[in-house]
C-alpha cells in the first residue's frame, strides 16, 4: 500500500481544491516561510482522525477551515482526500478487495466532521481500523512533524515505550 | 506478551545502532530497560557520537539529537514499514557532512519506503525524484506548481520568485 | 508602577511592528494585554504576515514565529539595550528571503549592539565582521580556529575539513 | 559596556583552556555538529550565575566539568572568565572605577561554585549586581539558546509579562 495522491479543499490555506501527487518513493516539498507546507502534514495527520484542535496549531476544531484572506472571504467547510494504491493488498483481508482505498474527513462550521471510506459514509474507528497493524495513525511514529525530531530524544521512558508498542 | 516485546526491543536496539553509526560516521546508540519487569518497563536511548564519552543524551547538541532520533524512527520503519514516512524539515539542524549521511541513508530506504519531505536545505532537494513547490502568489492562498531538481536550487536562492 | 508599564508596553509595541514589518516586508504584530488590572495583566502577542487574517499565533509557520519572536526581542533591545545579544541558530528556520531581511536588521542594530551569533547558513556568515571556527580535530575536545568569511563559505560546502 | 572576550578551561569540551575574543559587533560561530558552539553559550549563561543543571542540558552541577573523551581522561574542576570592557562606564556608579570587568565562576567535582569580580572572591549574589539594569543575566531575552526562538511566541501571557518587567 502506499500513497497515491492528496486532494485538499477548504482546509487552511488550500481554499481552492487541490491535488498533490506521489508518484514517486522521492518527493521533496520546497516553498517560502508560511506558504502550506507543513498545512499538508496536518491535513494528512487531521484525515487520519487527529481529534485536538491544539495539535493542529489551532483551538477549535473548525480552525482547519480556510478562515479568509486579504482577498479571500472564510470559506464554510474543508474536506481532504487521501488516496492509497492497494495493488499489493498489504492491508488486513478485510480490504483485500479494494485495489485503491480512498479516505475522506470533511468538516463544517458547526465542527462536525464526517468519515467515509470509499464514498461509503463510516465512523472514525473505521478509518483507524484501515490502519491497524500498518503503523500508521494520526500519531504515528512515520509522520515527524516541524521541531520534534530533537524533542524525541528527549521523551520519557514510558513514551519510547509506547512507539516500541507501536511496532509491535 | 514478555517474548514479543523482548524481541522487538533486541531488534529495534541492533538497528538503532546500526543507523546512527551511518549518520554519524561511526560511534554507538543503544536502548536499555529502566526496570526488570519486561510487561512495564520504560526504555531509555543513549548515543556516543565518534569519540565521545557522553554521560547523559540530554547533553548532546542539537544537531546529535535530530541524528539519534532519525536514526530512531528509521529502526522502527525497518521492523514495521508504514506504508509512507512524512519528514517536516528534520534536515534543519544536520550540518552538511550529517546530512548528506542522512540522505544517502534515505536514498537507500526509498527502495522500500515512500518518503515525502519538506526541506529548505539545497541539498536535500537533490535527493528527490519530484519536487513540489508552494507558493503564495496570493497571499493567504497555498497553490502548487511543479519545480525540477535544478531550477529549484536555483529558486531557493531566489525566493521572491516562488514567494511573488 | 502603572505608568511606567504602560509607558513601557506601548515602546516595545511598536518596536514590535517596526522590526516585524522589516523582517516580513510587511503585515503588522502588535501586543495585547490580557486584563485591565495594569499591575497584573499578563501580555499576548499576535502577528499577521503580509495579505493574511491569522486568527490565532499559533496557527503561524516555523519560520513566521522564528520571525516575530526575533521581532519581539529586537524590540526589547531597542529599549533596553543589553551589553550584547546572542543568538543561537536563530535563522535556521528562516528561508532565504526573510533570512536576508533578518540579517539586514542585525546589520542595522549592529551599530549600537554587540552581536554574537552561531549559524549553519552561509548567507548569515557573510554578515559576520569575524567569524570563529569551532573544531573537533582531536574527537570530544573543542578548539578554535579563526577563519575569514570566503574561506568559511567554502568550509561549509565541505565540511569534512572542519570536523577532521 | 561590551563584552571583549571569554576565557574557558575544564568547561564541558573546552577541556584546554581557550580564549575567544570578540573584538567587532558582529562575531559568527560556525563549525560541524557536536563540536562545541551552544557550549559556549552555556559557558556565559553559567558564569553570570545559572543554578539549574537542567537549563545546562546536564543532571547535576558537575555535568559541565570536562567527563572525559576517547583520548582523554576526565578534569576535576572547570572555570569561565568573561571580560567586560567598561570604558563608556554604563554600570552603575559603584562600578565606575573600573575600566574593564573581570568575572569569574569555577566549580569542582564536589559541585561547589566560587564566584570572583576583578579577582576578589564575592558572592552569586554580587554578580547578579553587576548586571542588574542592564538586561542580562543567565535567562536574560539578550541570550536565546537554539530551538527557543520560536517557542517565545507560545509562551503564557504571564511570562511575555516578565519580559516586559525586565525590560523596565
Ligand atoms: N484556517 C486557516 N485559514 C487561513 N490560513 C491559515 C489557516 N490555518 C493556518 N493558516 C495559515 O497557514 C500559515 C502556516 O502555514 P505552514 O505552517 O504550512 O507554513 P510552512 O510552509 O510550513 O512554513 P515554514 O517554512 O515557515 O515552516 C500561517 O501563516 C497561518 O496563518
Ligand atoms: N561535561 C562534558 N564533558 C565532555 N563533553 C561534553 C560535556 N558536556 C557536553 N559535552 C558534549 O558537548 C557536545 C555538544 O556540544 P554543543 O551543544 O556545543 O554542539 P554544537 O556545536 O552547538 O552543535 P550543533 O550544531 O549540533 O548545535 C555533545 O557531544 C556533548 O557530549
Ligand atoms: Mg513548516
Ligand atoms: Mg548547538
Amino acid at each position: 500500500m502506499r500513497l497515491s495522491k492528496i486532494k485538499l479543499a477548504g482546509f487552511k490555506t488550500f481554499v481552492d481544491p487541490t491535488v498533490l501527487s506521489f508518484p514517486s518513493n522521492l518527493t521533496g516539498i520546497i516553498g517560502p516561510n508560511g506558504c502550506g507546507k507543513s498545512n499538508i502534514i496536518d491535513a494528512i495527520r487531521w484525515v487520519m482522525g487527529e481529534s485536538s484542535a491544539r495539535n493542529l496549531r489551532g483551538e477549535s476544531m473548525d480552525d482547519v477551515i480556510f478562515s479568509g484572506s486579504s482577498s479571500r472571504p472564510e470559506v464554510s467547510k474543508a474536506f481532504i482526500e487521501l488516496y492509497f494504491d492497494n495493488e499489493n493488498n498489504t492491508l488486513d483481508a478485510k480490504f483485500a478487495r479494494f485495489s485503491e482505498i480512498v479516505i475522506r474527513r470533511e468538516v463544517s462550521r458547526d465542527g462536525v466532521s464526517n468519515y467515509s471510506l470509499n464514498n461509503t459514509r463510516c465512523r472514525r474507528k473505521d478509518i483507524r481500523e484501515v490502519f491497524l497493524g500498518t503503523g500508521l495513525g494520526p500519531r504515528s511514529y512515520a509522520i515527524i512533524e516541524q521541531g520534534m525530531i530533537s524533542r524525541l530524544v528527549e521523551s520519557k521512558p514510558e513514551e519510547l515505550r509506547t512507539y516500541l508498542e507501536e511496532a509491535a | 506478551t514478555k517474548v514479543k516485546f523482548k524481541d522487538i526491543f533486541d531488534q529495534i536496539n541492533s538497528n538503532l545502532n546500526n543507523y546512527f553509526t551511518k549518520i554519524f560516521g561511526g560511534g554507538k546508540a543503544y536502548l536499555e530497560m529502566t526496570d526488570n519487569d519486561l510487561l512495564n518497563t520504560g526504555v531509555s536511548m543513549m548515543a556516543r557520537p565518534p569519540g565521545k564519552l557522553v554521560k547523559n543524551i540530554n547533553l548532546l547538541s542539537g544537531g546529535e539529537k535530530a541524528g539519534v532520533g532519525i536514526a530512531f524512527v528509521f529502526s522502527i520503519f525497518k521492523i514495521n514499514p508504514a506504508p509512507f514516512c512524512l519528514l517536516d524539515e528534520v534536515d534543519a539542524p544536520l550540518d552538511e557532512a550529517n546530512n548528506a549521511r542522512f540522505c544517502s541513508v534515505v536514498k537507500e530506504m526509498s527502495k522500500t519506503v515512500q518518503f515525502i519531505f519538506i526541506t529548505h536545505n539545497k541539498s536535500t532537494m537533490e535527493l528527490a525524484d519530484i519536487l513540489s513547490g508552494v507558493t503564495m502568489r496570493e497571499p493567504g492562498v497555498s497553490k502548487l506548481v511543479s519545480v525540477n531538481v535544478g531550477e529549484a536550487v536555483n529558486l531557493t536562492a531566489n525566493k521572491e520568485s516562488l514567494s511573488r
